[in-house]
């Protein structure tokens, strides 16, 4: 693992005599080389390691008695308070039905982890309403229906009616409906798209959703960073939800969308069926990253 | 890249931020600077348009390894495997792939629904062929893929299709018994029409970080990958992984796609897609 590697390295690095403020330095490159390889954003790679490197070397950790125990721990800390803690709190509305709205990237598992979320919900005792807002994607509004009905939740939707009227009308619905959580499932779009963008706005200003999740694939790599942050400025994401755990990425796109938007990564996705979301730990993705 | 700047290392480093975020990887990154070093260290660019090339020329030998042209078969239909993991972009890839046998090349296509397990699968594909305007064979959620497959085959041979697609579900390439699966469909065609699958495209997501490698890598070891389709490359994501890819596996590149309507299809060029990272 990159952990041991990196022990190696100090190691070999201390034994010519003892750990120098330039072996330190030296000793970085190889978490620099980890945390790319795992897709963690040159940026924050950069800032990552200067932070380690200078807290390495204010610590004394040359002059400590196993100075690379010390070294690798602090990288393992400092990537831990990086993912942040865990939180998978859901704003609550106080006058009215509580608005969740799923946005992110094409492909990303937005459709899917909305069905995991209603469930999740449901077992918690709540009445969520799934709202399908997709109409451009061929069978989009058909594959949230089944997941809504593989999960007991009704679906609302309005076959031919424009994503915005959709969203809007679904708040009336639950209420009338005695639903007190509402899921918007968003078309998939990317962040450069004007249009489109400017369509999440709508959505936002005309249902002010108590909770925004970006869905991210866990697989992502630099570009992460760039979508992310597009999000975030247009809509102001409260979290976000990372799919396809269940892979073998690295998930460096963690510590970046982290990084970058400073927004709480909520829940994981872990699978394709429906019970398969977990709250996220940040020790476990920082031992993930690191490898 | 200017007149006049000095190959010196801060420039090296600019060129390294550009190669990193472009997801090329550390190690084909370092590879290329160490080319750079050694041609052209401490000398001033003259010819920004040679340096460039200079870069083109090295990395374009590796993304033309393997061929960007597409295998027919020389009888028969011409059988196409599409592979991926979850949400890369197969099922629309398939449509793009459809409008172009179909529509532009006058190719008779016949489409195998044999994704039946995923919420709509089946609805998505059918719906593409309806707007296209090709054929399609479909079996109901929760048949055997390799049943479609098969069937798919029969229609294919006696109602003369010049290329038939097949859709399989996404699947992550650590899950054994979905790979197995696959390695079954692949069976199925093999046995039904010979020669088949004459190409097996394995669909990735241009926005894929080094992941994708593994992904290659044990898609391959399933089924014998002959190309790659690169999808979504209108976003920002410049896709550089493939550089390692054709590198590592010799797997090219044969289509790109840049938008989710059946239109937002293109062959590969090297030559677009070195410029696209480099400026
Ligand atoms: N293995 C795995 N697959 C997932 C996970 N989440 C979603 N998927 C799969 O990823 C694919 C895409 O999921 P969707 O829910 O359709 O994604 P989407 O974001 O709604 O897609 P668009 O609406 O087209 O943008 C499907 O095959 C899902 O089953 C996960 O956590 N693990
Ligand atoms: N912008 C853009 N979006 C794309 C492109 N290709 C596919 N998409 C979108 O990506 C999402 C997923 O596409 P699908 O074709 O359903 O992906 P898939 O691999 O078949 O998904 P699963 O079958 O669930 O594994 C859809 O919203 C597509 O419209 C592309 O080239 N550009
Ligand atoms: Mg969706
Ligand atoms: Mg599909």
């Amino acid at each position: 693992t990159i952990t041991k590697s990196l022990q190696s390295t100090f190691d070999k690095l201390g034994r010519r005599g003892r750990l120098t403020e330039k072996s330190i330095r030296d000793g970085m490159r190889e978490v620099r080389t980890a945390l790319l390889s795992a897709d963690v954003h040159f940026d924050v790679v950069k800032e990552f390691t200067r932070k380690v490197t200078d807290r390495a070397i204010g610590e004394n950790v040359i002059k400590t008695v196993a100075p690379s125990e010390q070294i690798v721990k602090i990288v393992h800390d400092e990537l831990e308070a990086l993912m942040g803690p865990t939180d998978t709190s859901i704003r609550e509305n106080a006058s009215g039905p509580t608005v969740i709205m799923m946005v992110g990237l094409q492909g990303s598992g937005k459709t899917t982890t909305c069905g995991k979320l209603a469930q999740y919900l449901v077992r918690k005792g709540h009445r969520p309403l799934l709202v399908a807002a997709d109409v451009k994607r061929p069978g989009a509004i058909d594959q949230l229906e089944i997941v809504g009905e593989s999960v007991g939740v009704d679906v609302f939707t309005i076959r031919g009616g424009s994503p915005t009227a959709i969203c809007r009308k679904s708040i009336r619905h639950a209420t009338q409906n005695e639903k007190d959580i509402v899921i918007l499932d968003t078309a998939g779009r990317l962040h450069i798209d004007e249009t489109l963008m400017v369509e999440l706005v709508e959505i936002q200003r005309s249902t002010k959703p108590q909770e925004i999740f970006l869905v991210c694939d866990a697989m992502t790599g630099q570009d992460a960073v760039k979508s992310a942050k597009e999000f975030d400025q247009r809509l102001a994401v409260d979290g976000v939800i990372l799919t396809k755990m269940d892979g073998d990425a690295r998930g460096g796109a963690a510590l970046s969308i982290r990084a970058i938007t400073g927004k709480p990564i909520k829940f994981v996705g872990t699978g394709e069926k429906m019970d398969r979301l977990e709250e996220f730990h940040p020790d476990r993705m920082a031992g993930r990253i690191l490898g | 890249v200017r007149i006049g700047r000095r190959v010196d290392e801060s420039f090296l480093e600019e060129l390294e931020e550009a190669m990193i975020t472009a997801d090329m990887g550390v190690q084909t990154t370092q590879e290329l600077l160490e080319h750079l070093r050694e041609a052209y260290m401490d000398r001033e660019i003259e010819d920004p348009k040679a340096f460039l090339g200079y870069i083109s020329n090295y990395l374009e030998q590796h993304l033309r390894r393997g061929g960007n042209e597409l295998i027919t078969a020389p009888s028969g239909p011409t059988v196409i495997l599409v592979c991926g993991v979850n949400g890369c972009g197969k099922t629309t890839s398939i449509a793009k792939l459809a409008y172009h046998f179909h529509r532009v090349e006058n190719r008779k296509v016949l489409l195998a629904a044999s994704d039946t397990f995923r919420a709509a699968a089946v609805e998505q594909l059918d719906v593409w062929a309806q707007r296209i305007g090709c054929d399609i064979v479909k079996h109901k959620s929760g048949a055997d893929p390799g049943a479609v497959a098969y069937d798919a085959c029969a229609a294919a041979k006696a109602r003369g299709s010049e290329v038939m697609i097949v859709d399989t579900a996404g699947r992550l390439h650590t899950q054994t018994g979905l790979m197995k699966e696959l390695e079954k469909i692949r069976r199925v065609l093999a046995k039904q029409i010979e020669g088949a699958p004459h190409e097996t495209l394995l669909v990735l997501d241009a926005t894929t970080g080094q992941n994708a490698l593994a992904q290659v890598d044990l898609f391959h070891q399933s089924v014998p990958l002959s190309g790659l389709f690169l999808s979504k490359l209108d976003g920002t994501a410049k896709g550089g992984v493939v550089i390692s890819i054709n590198r590592q596996f010799e797997i090219p590149v044969k289509f790109i796609g840049l938008g989710e309507s059946y239109e937002d299809i293109q062959p590969f060029s090297p030559d677009d897609f070195v410029h696209a990272i480099f400026g």
